[in-house]
């Protein structure tokens, strides 16, 4: 179902959640 | 002193049919309603207060008709009238739309516009009045300060589906959503608005380029983590000065977080949410999509 | 998923269209040219399955059938590398062409370049790409992030998902397992943290007690 796929490609992108330098020092 | 009113109140009436508002107005105003002598009753004050006020609001005189309706506040708590109440109500909001009090107007305006009676005494209140004052309360909403409140009202309003069928409804649209105006949307909204709404400020702003370049200064700080004023300026159609006078007023003022690094000319924006808030919105924004997906599954039987 | 729902219905429209036994090659084509035109639809790969679009081939219709391939894979590069045989792009197109670009160039990097999406999109100011960015990608909701112009890139927190290349299927299911492995072992890893905490609060609590009872023995000693 390309409309799955597409959806499961685009909710794979939003990985990984943050990763900015700020948030790397916040989160440790 | 009755005669006096006579002639006075004939004298308005004819002013009043040349369309010499204000002058109909003042010759109203000579009509001492809190006489010793006289015992004049409470509704017949109110209606003259209110009367005066409409008149001077012909003429656009915001002045003047606050210290009529300011009178009237006395006298319509206990009023039974409703047609009085409700022309209160109108010059009430018109009078602080005069004053640039944009929001508390639009609040006005949208109370009156969900009148539910269409008939109140012998005057019947028509759709297109309603429809009136419903956009008389979004164009101020627009016109407000950019800030929370603001937002409130806007989204209220957006939710209200009567909006939808009004001429300004694009614009609300993009207000609400927080989206950038261009030009060309600017100067169609320019075209509904009255003479007031669009008078300079001592800053020589007018006040639609006031609340539009504040507006999309929120907008942009949705949209950018930092800016040059340089190019600030050019998305906003505005000298790069004037874009950051009006950031560093709006962040002074906590209408937007942020900061201004005048060496670089750069204006950091602050999304106010921490980093690890942030990380919990993705991650249920993720879990979100995530569940669409499977909901997607589930309804296509896979 | 806002978008896919918008577009399903187009998607419908477009497969139900070019499926229809009376659909000529002519008709295909201007079907495919409606489609990739249309503001609102950023998906390809289910129109490009309908069998009947074969009857395209060998036709002077053919480059349609490449138009709609590259719409469902390709970016505004690729067109440029094969302009010679294919048909001129309408400015609508176009415009969609460099949408698919990005939603692509989104989908390898979190935070995509200016200088690289200036090359990309055929742009030449910052100004210009940002209005792009800003109006044809997160106003058309199928981009959401922020823009950075002091480190000069477009920081991406969502993008659509465009047509997969059966290719790409392995690596999906790659990414699938390998994020389900991460959850699993985190998940395992608070379960083991959770119960040692409990472990350690049952013996601190212990450890309370007996501080307790000495506290008491020695007052009543005292």
């Amino acid at each position: 179902d390309n409309s799955i796929l597409r959806q499961v490609s685009s909710l794979l992108r939003r990985l990984p959640a943050m990763e900015s330098e700020k948030f790397q020092d916040d989160f440790l | 002193e009755e005669q006096v009113l006579i002639i006075r109140e004939k004298l308005a009436e004819l002013y009043e049919s040349e369309q010499q508002w204000s002058k109909a107005a003042q010759m109203l105003s000579g009509i001492d309603l809190d006489s010793g002598i006289r015992m004049l009753d409470d509704t017949y004050k109110l209606s003259k207060c209110v009367q005066i006020t409409r008149l001077y609001l012909e003429d656009d005189d915001a002045v003047n008709a606050e210290a009529f309706i300011n009178k009237a506040s006395f006298l319509v708590s206990n009023s039974p009238h409703e047609v009085l109440n409700l022309q209160y109500k109108v010059c009430y909001a018109r009078i602080l739309d005069l004053k640039r009090k944009f929001l508390e107007a639009a609040l006005r305006y949208y109370d009156i516009s969900q009148i539910e009676k269409r008939q109140i005494g012998d005057e019947e209140i028509n759709e297109e009045a309603l429809e009136q004052a419903l956009s008389a309360a979004v164009t101020c909403t627009i016109l407000a300060a950019a800030g929370p409140q603001r937002s409130r009202v806007l989204a209220t309003l957006y939710k209200d589906e009567r909006c939808s069928k009004l001429k300004i409804y694009p614009i609300l649209q993009k207000v609400n959503l927080e989206r950038i105006l261009r030009k060309p949307e600017i100067d169609a909204f320019a075209e509904e608005l009255k003479a007031h709404q669009k008078a300079f400020l001592p800053d020589n702003f007018t006040v639609l380029d006031r609340a539009m370049i504040e507006h999309n200064l929120l907008s942009a700080s949705k949209l950018y983590t930092n800016i040059s004023f340089e190019e600030l300026g050019a998305l906003l159609g505005i000298p790069p000065q004037k874009a950051e006078k009006i950031a560093a007023r709006m962040i002074y003022e906590d209408r937007m977080k942020g900061s201004i690094d005048q060496v670089e000319a750069v204006i950091h924006f602050e999304d106010d949410t921490e980093e690890l808030q942030q990380w919990d919105q993705q991650i249920a924004g993720l879990c979100q999509a995530f569940n669409d997906i499977l909901d997607d599954l589930t309804s296509k039987g896979i | 998923m806002d978008i896919e729902r918008k577009q399903s219905e187009l998607i419908d429209h477009f497969v139900k269209q070019a499926a229809g036994e009376d659909a000529s090659a002519s008709n295909l084509a201007a079907l495919i040219l409606e489609a990739t035109a249309h503001p609102s639809l950023f998906a390809f790969s289910e129109i490009l399955s309908v069998p009947n679009l074969a009857k395209l081939k060998g036709t002077q219709y053919s480059s349609s059938l490449d138009v709609l391939r590259l719409f469902s894979y390709g970016t505004w590069s690729d067109y440029k590398r094969n302009v010679g045989c294919l048909p001129t792009l309408l400015p609508d197109q176009i415009r969609k062409l460099k949408q698919l670009t990005v939603l692509t160039l989104a989908e390898t990097e979190k935070v995509l370049p200016y200088d690289q999406l200036m090359e990309e999109l055929d742009v030449s100011n910052v100004r210009e790409l940002e209005d792009f960015l800003i109006n044809e990608c997160m106003y058309a909701g199928i981009a959401r992030g922020k823009l950075d112009q002091l480190r000069r890139c477009f920081e991406v927190q969502f993008a659509a998902g465009r047509d997969l290349r059966p290719e790409q299927l392995d690596n999906m299911i790659h990414t699938l397992s390998s994020w389900l492995g991460t959850s699993d072992s985190l998940l395992h890893l608070i379960q083991e943290k959770i119960k040692w905490a409990d472990t350690m609060s049952e013996a601190n609590k212990i450890h309370k007690k007996e501080i307790m009872d000495k506290v008491e023995e020695v007052k009543k000693s005292l």
